[in-house]
């Protein structure tokens, strides 16, 4: 039986910023 | 001329896009690099890797990336702590759990995904706390 799965919501960002063109 | 241009935004598109995305890794369509990881081979899209992790950018974005199509990352994560950052990549879902943040926490420090990496020390601080 899978365990109880809570979802916490994450706002900030998730991955880097890939830099834009110099 | 004068007319009011305006824009229409499809708020869901973009995790629409992830979604097909991840349809196309589960059925092998157009993945172009296949990760050893732990022994364990896994499909994915070179361009969604770049996009997600800092490692893969720096691996993917010269030329010295382009044609690798098999990557074996010896001494780098377990399957255990790598395979929820993939899964993550394609869904914005992270799964953690007390027995496997140790592992993930390593994985997304090896891939440099430091906004996973402060998540996962957020999650095992929560964890210790009465």
């Amino acid at each position: 039986h899978e365990g109880v799965v809570a979802t916490v919501k994450e706002a900030g960002r998730s991955i880097h910023e890939i830099p834009r063109e110099e | 001329e004068g007319a009011l241009g305006y824009v229409r935004e499809f708020t869901r598109h973009s995790s629409d896009v992830l979604s097909n995305l991840n349809e196309l890794r589960l059925r092998g369509i157009l993945t172009d690099v296949t990760l050893l990881v732990g022994g364990q081979p896994l499909r994915a899209h070179k361009a969604v890797l770049i996009a997600c992790s800092g490692f893969f950018y720096s691996i993917f974005r010269g030329r010295a990336g382009v044609g690798v199509d098999v990557l074996s990352l010896p001494g780098g994560p377990e399957a255990r702590g790598f395979a929820p950052l993939l899964d993550f990549m394609y869904t914005s879902r992270l799964r953690l759990s007390p027995a496997t943040a140790p592992a993930v926490l390593a994985a997304a420090t090896y891939l440099q995904m430091e906004h996973v990496v402060q998540a996962c020390h957020r999650f095992i601080q929560a964890s210790y706390e009465p």
